[in-house]
Formats: C-alpha cells, sequence, structure tokens
C-alpha cells in the first residue's frame, strides 16, 4: 500500500460526507446504498465511521460530472478514466469525483428499481415473460397509458410481481419539484418542448420543467434514464431507434460498424445520415460501489496500491464477491489503526478434517444421523436466513444449522448446530425469530408458517394469516421483540405490530418501513433486536438503529456480529 | 447483384472527444499524466521513455520490458482511477 506524501489524513475519525447530485443512470436510492456499503467497507476495519450530512460543510463532497466538471482535471467521455478524489484536506480535498459518461451499474448491466406496482421497489428481472412474450427491457405493452413497466421475477404471468420503470413521466429527480413527474408540453424561454432537453445547461443534463410553464414558475428536475437509454455520444440519455441507417445501411441493432474500438452503438433517430444522433449501447457499466470504495480509500488517504488484487490498485475489475484485501487493510490501519472491539481469534483451519470428530460439547448426536462437520464456519456464511438474540445469545440460521455468538462475545463461528436437534419440528430454512421477553416463548417463522416453542413443548405449524397477515404476505423476515407484549414483523417495505399474547396484529397496521424507519435498507432480509439496539441487514451488511430510531453503525454482520478474524 | 456497401473502419462520430494521437503519444501522455514521466524530457528522450515505461510496467505488475510492448498498451487502454499513480 501507498499513502500520500505526508500520510495525509483526517484529524478526526467521524467523518461526513454529502451528496451533491446524482447520475441518471441509477435510483437515488441505489446511489445512495452504493455509497454507504463503500463507506462501510472502511468502517468496518477502522474507527472511522460515516455520516451523511444535507447541510453545512462536510468533509467528503460527493458529485458526477463529466469533462469539464468544476476542477483542472477533466474526465474524458466514456471509458477511460472513471473516477477521481483527493487526499483529505480541506476545500476541495477529500473530495469524490465520478464520471457521468460512465454507464453506472453494479457492475453486471443495467439495474432497473421500479416503484409503484406491487415488486416493493424490487428490481426488474430480464428477461420477463408476459403473455408468453420474452421482454428484454422494460415495456409499456398491456397498459394504455403508455408507461413502462417489468415484472421483479422471471415469470410475471405466474408471479403477477411488477413495478414502473424509470421514466420522466413518473417521477424527477434533483432540482425543485420533488420528485414530481415532468409536464409536456412544457415552455422554457419562450420555447416550447415536448420532451427532456439539455437546452440551458452546461453539463449536459436532461432536464424538464414540472408544470407547463418554466418561465413563470422556475419548477424543474433531471431526468431519469430509461432502461434502453444510450450512454455519451451527443444523445446522452434517449433510446435507441431501430431500425436506424448508417452509411445508407439498415440496422436492427446495436452494432460496431464505423467505430476501431470496436464499441457497441446505436443511432437515437431513424437515420444517423441524415441526424448524425447517437450514442453507446448499455454495457455491464461499472460498479458504482467498487469504484466508489476505491475513491472513498484516496478521500481517508491512501494512494494507489502495487498489489494487483487490492482495491487501491489503479484499474478498474470488476469482482461479485468483494473482500477488502490485506493490503488496504494494512493500509488504511496504518493511517487510523484497527477498530476497536472485541479482538479477533485465532485463525483456524478451514479444511475438513481427515477424522470427523465432533468436539461440540452442548448437543449429543444420534448415530442415525450424519454428523454435523465442525469445519463448518459461519465466517464463509455470506447471507443468513435468519439472525436472532435467543436466550441471550446472538443465533446465526442457515440451511438447516445455526451458530452462537454469547453475550459475552464468545464466539461459535465454527462447530454448528443442527436446527432440528434443539427444535426438532422446525424446516431447515427460518425466515426470522424472536423470544418474547415477558413469557421467554420462541416464536420461529418460515414461509407462512410459524411455531411457537415454550421449552421443548411446539405448537404448530400454524400459518401466519391466523396472525391477521394478508393471504399476500409471503414471508415475515425480521421480528423485533418489545418489552411490552407486542413484536414488529417486518416484510420488506411493510411491518406489522404483533400482540404476543392476543397472536393478533393491532389494527393500523401494516406501516411502511421506509417512512417509521429512515436511512435503513427498505429490503432489509434479516432484521433482529440485539442488545437494545435494532438491526437491519442487507447481504454482508448491517445498519444499526437505536431506539430513537437514529442509525448509529454500518458494519460487517462478518466482522461485527460473528467477530470472525 | 447488389454491390456490398463498404463500411469504413472508423470515423469520426459527432460530440465524441477524440484524440488522433499514435501509440507512442498516447503512451507519453499516460506515463506523465500518472507520474511516471516528467513533462519536460531530458537529452535523451528514448532513454527516458523506456525508463518511464519500466517504472509503470513494475509499478503495475506487468513484465518489465520497457518496450511498448501489448501488455503494456492493453493496460493503458482499461479503465482506471484518475489518480495519479505516483507524486502528487
Amino acid at each position: 500500500f501507498n499513502t500520500f506524501e505526508g500520510d495525509l489524513k483526517w484529524d478526526h475519525n467521524d467523518i461526513t460526507y454529502r451528496i451533491l447530485n446524482y447520475s441518471p443512470d441509477l435510483d437515488p436510492d441505489v446511489i445512495d446504498d452504493a455509497f454507504v456499503r463503500a463507506f462501510a467497507v472502511w468502517s468496518a476495519v477502522t474507527p472511522l465511521t460515516f455520516t451523511r450530512i444535507y447541510k453545512g460543510v462536510p468533509d467528503i463532497d460527493i458529485l458526477f460530472g463529466s469533462e469539464d466538471h468544476g476542477d483542472p482535471y477533466p474526465f474524458d467521455g466514456k471509458d477511460g478514466l472513471l473516477a477521481h478524489a483527493y487526499p483529505p484536506g480541506q476545500g476541495v480535498q477529500g473530495d469524490a469525483h465520478f464520471d457521468d459518461d460512465e454507464f453506472w451499474t453494479l457492475g453486471t448491466g443495467v439495474v432497473v428499481k421500479t416503484r409503484f406496482g406491487n415488486a416493493e421497489g424490487a428490481q426488474c428481472h430480464f428477461p420477463f415473460t408476459f403473455e408468453g412474450q420474452s421482454y428484454s427491457s422494460c415495456t409499456s405493452v398491456g397498459r394504455t397509458d403508455g408507461l413502462l413497466w417489468c415484472s421483479s421475477t422471471p415469470d410475471y404471468d405466474k408471479d403477477r410481481k411488477y413495478g414502473f420503470c424509470p421514466s420522466e413521466l413518473l417521477f424527477t429527480y434533483g432540482g425543485n419539484s420533488d420528485e414530481s413527474p415532468c409536464v409536456f408540453p412544457f415552455i422554457f424561454d419562450g420555447q416550447t418542448y415536448n420532451s427532456c432537453t439539455t437546452e440551458g445547461r452546461s453539463d449536459k443534463y436532461r432536464w424538464c420543467s414540472t408544470t407547463a410553464n418554466y418561465d413563470k414558475d422556475g419548477k424543474y428536475g433531471f431526468c431519469p434514464n430509461r432502461d434502453t437509454a444510450v450512454i455519451g455520444g451527443n444523445s446522452q440519455g434517449d433510446p435507441c431507434v431501430f431500425p436506424f441507417t448508417f452509411l445508407e445501411k439498415t440496422y436492427s441493432a446495436c452494432t460496431t460498424d464505423g467505430r476501431g474500438d470496436r464499441k457497441l452503438w446505436c443511432a437515437t433517430t431513424s437515420s444517423y445520415d441524415q441526424d448524425r444522433k447517437w450514442g453507446f449501447c448499455p454495457d455491464q457499466g461499472y460498479s458504482l460501489f467498487l469504484v466508489a470504495a476505491h475513491e472513498f480509500g484516496h478521500a481517508l488517504g491512501l494512494e494507489h496500491s502495487d498489489v494487483r488484487d487490492a482495491l487501491m490498485y489503479p484499474m478498474y475489475s470488476y469482482v461479485s464477491d468483494f473482500h477488502l484485501h490485506k493490503d488496504d487493510v494494512r493500509g488504511i490501519q496504518y493511517l487510523y489503526g484497527a477498530r476497536t472491539g472485541p479482538d479477533p481469534t485465532a485463525p483456524v483451519p478451514t479444511d475438513k478434517p481427515e477424522t470427523t470428530t465432533l468436539t461440540t460439547s452442548t448437543t449429543s448426536v444420534t448415530p442415525s444421523v450424519a454428523p454435523v462437520d465442525p469445519a463448518k464456519d459461519a465466517c464463509k456464511v455470506k447471507m443468513f436466513d435468519a439472525i436472532a438474540e435467543l436466550k441471550g445469545a446472538l443465533h446465526f440460521f442457515k440451511d438447516g444449522l445455526y451458530w452462537t455468538v454469547s453475550d459475552k462475545g464468545e464466539v461459535a463461528h465454527q462447530s454448528p448446530l443442527r436446527i432440528s436437534e434443539a427444535w426438532p419440528e422446525l424446516p431447515s430454512n427460518i425466515d426470522s425469530a424472536f423470544q418474547d421477553p415477558t413469557s421467554k416463548k420462541i416464536f420461529f417463522f418460515s414461509g407462512r408458517k410459524f411455531w411457537q416453542y415454550t421449552g421443548s413443548s411446539v405448537l404448530g405449524p400454524r400459518s401466519i394469516e391466523k396472525l391477521g397477515l394478508e393471504k399476500e404476505v409471503e414471508s415475515i423476515l425480521g421480528v423485533i421483540p418489545r418489552d411490552n407484549g407486542k413484536a414488529l414483523l417486518f416484510n420488506g417495505e411493510k411491518y406489522w405490530r404483533l400482540d404476543v399474547k392476543a397472536q393478533t396484529v393491532d389494527k393500523g397496521y401494516p406501516r411502511s418501513t421506509d417512512e417509521d424507519f429512515a436511512g435503513v435498507p427498505s429490503d432489509s432480509h434479516d432484521v433482529f433486536l440485539y442488545k437494545g439496539k435494532y438491526y437491519f441487514c442487507q447481504d454482508r451488511f448491517f445498519w444499526r438503529m437505536t431506539w430513537r430510531k437514529q442509525v448509529d453503525k454500518v458494519g460487517y454482520v462478518k466482522y461485527d456480529l460473528l467477530n470472525c478474524p | 447483384a447488389p454491390a456490398p456497401i463498404k463500411t469504413p473502419l472508423s470515423i469520426t462520430f459527432p460530440g465524441e472527444i477524440r484524440n488522433d494521437l499514435t501509440d507512442l503519444q498516447r503512451a507519453e501522455r499516460y506515463l506523465q499524466q500518472f507520474g511516471y514521466m516528467a513533462q519536460e524530457q531530458g537529452d535523451d528522450e528514448q532513454v527516458s521513455l523506456r525508463k518511464a515505461l519500466r517504472l509503470m510496467q513494475k509499478k503495475l505488475g506487468l513484465n518489465e520490458t520497457g518496450e511498448l510492448d501489448t501488455e503494456t498498451m492493453d493496460t493503458m487502454k482499461s479503465p482506471r482511477c484518475a489518480v495519479p499513480d505516483i507524486g502528487n
């Protein structure tokens, strides 16, 4: 690893950041989330914390821009230079800039987050089938209002899960119109516009008026890119038009003709020859998370590393299962020290031993059951089925097994136990669990069923419909028990309050997780209470929230909860 | 039969940042931009270039040939962070 000359670093650990604008390529929620996760990469291994601010001067300003974007280091169009960041300090120092002539994704192609519909903000699943036809992009087929939609599962006909795709007819971002959609036609500078325009701006961002007259009302917003929008060229944000003619030849798909660099492009009108309007076709794009994590490394004081697999190596390469390289860890800890908290345990061999000997002493294994491999390591599990604090210990459930961490921080990330041995009636896949603090009863949820254990006696399985949950509710993904005989049941964007004694959900529910628990991912797959704080997990990360509903930490499940080395 | 329309290998697309640099010019610019070579060269430019190429190849874990070989050119065309590799 390398640091900047003089070991430039922040003189405080509570770093603040501000997001100045957004890219039209991704939903603002996806961008916010990518930045949170990118900061979490560094906070997981240092004492640093990162807090987003909306007013005032932050340590790190984040912006998207293209070519000349206000500093002496212009970007260079699509590909090539992706982003840059300045080492710690005042003013522009510490800031991170991202080239908006790139196609920003999560590294594997266009990310289309839906809004409205019944997919609860899930991403489009491409391809999907609708009435027997396969669709690889959003479509307005089947609608009379022209709005673009997609299925969030492979088969709309079977699952009927859908949402609307980004479009200026649905919402705008930024500006001063609180996400209102465009109004067409609108008047700007005395001219009438029937679509988003870049007129009046030097930064090439497409905008529209959100009332019929911008000159009078001054209300505007930026247009989100559609999933078929071209990148760069001279038609950024417009969709390809097929077929189009290029040098008198007709094209029905993106082509590399006319380019020495073999990049795919298309015309955005029916005739390139006549209109000369074009752009690059969407490709895999660059992972905003990975690039941001790299740039934030600079913003914290790391220079480029010589280690090819390190995050701080200067070249971009996509990895689906990101882990911070030990070179990056050494670099950042050289500047800021290691994070505080329990000491990591010594590494243990992960190879399966030649002779299988169960070393776990708490549970005996019946000979008819195949022994659990004690080397099965919780640290190698990417996402758990469920996490819950039961009998004073945090339990991590996955595929019929569970691991525990006691409240004293004693780690059991190896030597898992079988769910079937502790709770014989349960299936192997647990969605969530909780222990009612008053009655000490333990509840488990799996799909639309739930079980109630009092000691070793069990009630269930029973349908969650008995609790008053609608038929559409497919599962309960997390539970926060409360001291007053209530428990909050979470299922993505909705949550219910359960009266544990009456075994029915209270009136006035479900409520929106987004509204009542602002700042945590609305698609958390595990939600639980631990040591009096709420945890919302997404991927390998958790967002910890105080009872005042303030997020006070974003961390790694693996390092911060399981104490993995 | 209709004669096939010949599409030129490369045209200039409007609005695109295009540099018509040779490989050598492109390499020199890259080496200067990312801190491997000073803007002002000494008397022997060939020696400076070779030295800078070796430095870049070593830093980025490439074969240290001191030549503008395919691996080096490909690396120079790869997407990357704009922060210099050496110096401020």
